[in-house]
């Protein structure tokens, strides 16, 4: 999905809830970055996140994926700082 | 398990840590308790030692506190995150935060202090994130009873401090079953909802039909309230109704949630008290009758009428040629029923009474 595209409100707060969660525990950069940056980046995080978690790799925020990010879980960053 | 990058550690094996507040949820005593609790897990394992302080610096120090508490790592309020530490180290390092607009429990009933201070505390020693989902140091939470860690959990703290030379007798949990173990077996299989739930040990593979990866989990965090073991399910579509089997117990699911009234025995079936446990259970559409196969026999049963049928149990070997062992599972599917024993499964078609295909029980995992 292109995420230039305005996406539909509750898709917004998905996506946002997302993008915090990979930028916590997944080392999403913050910050503004190319449009089309930006969108490798999060996908790459999200690869990495569905492959820690043996999700299926998609790089697309699928039900699974966002089930498992609303998850009560720990502070600490998933993979090396 | 994972370990910090350059595997931090503490270079002694004499830790010392300090309480520095308290949750109002809990008497001071419990916390006392559950920390000491969570320290003695690793201790255990371990030459560990640790020295509690009530003054000055200590390794670890544990304090409770809410969104911005003073580390530049907030929490978020309610759920969410729950707690965290930080590696081996100076200053900040191996400190621990829970976060205090948490519920904190001595049960299950809330986010259980002692499960999370076990966890976090693993992170004070040198423990990362694993991805094994029966380990104590797998990221989400999950409420679980007796000894919290698993054998990852212990080769991981083992792999920077070494072994208990005074090893006191603990019992790990067992991993996560590896779904392309060429012997895997399953303890149980159904269908939920247009999706195939597979039971091993404490866990079940979900496998969706549009999705490759089958998903694992632990079964108590989808479920609390049934067994970790499960012997035998079904589904009945009609009453849109799981039922699980666990020894001479039964528990009714409807989607996540269970069924009032249960568990009840499963002599309520019209099962003989003789029988203890049931090897596999499977729902025939065709017929609308359930079979439940105990040892080398079968029963049949009828979901209308909710009576077992009369002339059971019958010879399994008898009536499905070719099935002449045991069954750890089964599963039906457009006329075909699917045998699970040990590490093959036998497709065997109703209509032409014989096994067309054998292949392994783990081919529905796409191994």
């Amino acid at each position: 999905a292109s995420f230039s595209v305005p996406l539909p409100p509750d898709n917004t707060d998905n996506y946002l809830l997302a993008e915090k969660y990979l930028r916590r525990f997944y080392g999403l950069p913050a910050g503004l970055q190319g449009r089309q940056g930006s969108a490798d980046a999060f996908q790459t995080s999200i690869k990495e996140m569905q492959k820690f978690f043996k999700l299926e790799v998609t790089g697309s925020l699928d039900d699974n994926t966002l089930e498992l990010m609303k998850q009560a879980r720990c502070g600490v960053p998933d993979i090396g700082e | 398990y994972n370990h910090f990058p350059r595997h931090l550690k503490w270079q002694s094996n004499t830790v010392t840590f300090r309480i520095l507040n308290y949750t109002p949820d809990l008497k001071k005593a419990d916390v006392d308790r559950a920390v000491r609790s969570a320290l003695n897990v690793w201790a255990d394992v371990t030459p560990l030692v640790f020295k509690k302080l009530y003054h000055g610096n200590a390794d670890i120090m544990i304090s409770f506190g809410s969104k911005e508490h003073g580390d530049y790592n907030p929490f978020d309020g309610p759920d969410g995150l729950l707690a965290h530490a930080y590696p081996p180290g100076q200053g900040i390092g191996g400190d621990t935060h829970f976060d205090e607009d948490e519920h904190w429990t001595k049960d299950s009933s809330a986010y259980n202090l002692f499960i999370v201070a076990a966890h976090e505390l693993g992170h004070a020693l040198g423990m990362s994130h694993s991805s094994d989902a029966g380990a104590l140091m797998y990221p989400v939470y999950s409420y679980a009873t007796g000894f919290p860690l698993a054998e990852d959990d212990i080769e991981g703290i083992q792999a920077l401090y070494g072994e208990n030379p005074n090893p006191r007798k603990v019992k790990p949990k067992p991993d996560a079953p590896n779904k392309c173990d060429p012997m895997l077996s399953f303890d149980a299989v159904t269908e939920l909802r247009g999706e195939t739930i597979i039971f091993k040990d404490r866990f079940y593979w979900r496998i969706h039909p549009q999705i490759v990866e089958p998903e694992q989990t632990l079964i108590k965090s989808t479920w609390p309230s049934i067994p970790n073991k499960v012997d035998a399910a079904y589904e009945n579509p009609e009453k849109d109704l799981v039922i699980i089997f666990s020894g001479i117990r039964m528990w009714a699911l409807n989607g996540y949630n269970l069924v009032d009234g249960y568990p009840k025995y499963i002599h309520k079936l019209g099962l003989p008290k003789s029988i203890r446990k049931i090897d596999a259970a499977v729902y025939i559409r065709d017929t609308g009758k359930t079979l439940f196969f105990t040892d080398e026999e079968y029963w049949s049963y009828d979901e209308a009428t909710g009576t077992m049928d009369s002339g059971y149990p019958r010879s399994i070997e008898t009536d499905f040629p070719g099935m002449d062992d045991e069954v750890d599972a089964a599963a039906y599917h457009y006329g075909y029923l699917y045998f699970f024993h040990e590490h093959m499964q036998y497709e065997y078609s109703y209509s032409s009474r014989k096994v067309l295909r054998i292949l392994r029980t783990n081919s529905i995992l796409n191994c």
